[in-house]
């Protein structure tokens, strides 16, 4: 399946503050691999999977996107995402990562490095799912 | 200045079903 998600949200923009599921308020760019799996599990909707970056090829439609293909969760399930070259994911233990870390940096001044095969990605589940 | 919630820095690649 492919997604196409909405184009640069402005949550990634450097200074940006983001509310954690315990209702700490951090900026985006201090944001740590733990912030993430605490406030999985204070939520109750929400559970963290990981998703393993298995392919990174440029769009055929559009030359500022990607398609980068995830194996995601226990079953590895593949799901492809068409982003923009800048679009930031989160990787554990390491932080923002973008197929384009120079344009990420350049356009909302986010520290980042360069998205890789077999990065473990941080994703979203909903905790009822079977 | 805009709060924005943690989860909405996080995709969603759930597939529908995994079984």
């Amino acid at each position: 399946s492919t997604v196409l998600p909405p184009s640069l949200p402005p949550y990634f923009i450097r200074g940006s503050i983001i509310q954690l599921a315990d209702g700490e308020l951090k900026r985006v760019e201090d944001l740590k691999t733990e912030d993430f799996i605490q406030s999985a599990e204070i939520s109750s909707e929400l559970k963290i999977d990981s998703s393993t970056v298995e392919r990174i090829e440029r769009s055929h439609t559009s030359p500022n996107f990607a398609v980068v293909q995830f194996s995601v969760g226990e079953h590895r399930t593949q799901v492809s995402v068409e982003v923009l070259l800048e679009y930031p994911f989160f990787v554990f233990g390491q932080g923002w990562s973008s197929c384009c870390p120079d344009r990420t940096t350049q356009l909302l001044e986010l520290p980042c490095t360069k998205l890789s095969v077999g990065d473990v990605c941080i994703s979203l589940t909903l905790k009822n799912l079977k | 200045v805009p709060v924005f919630p943690w989860h909405s820095l996080v995709p969603f690649l759930a597939p529908t079903q995994s079984d």
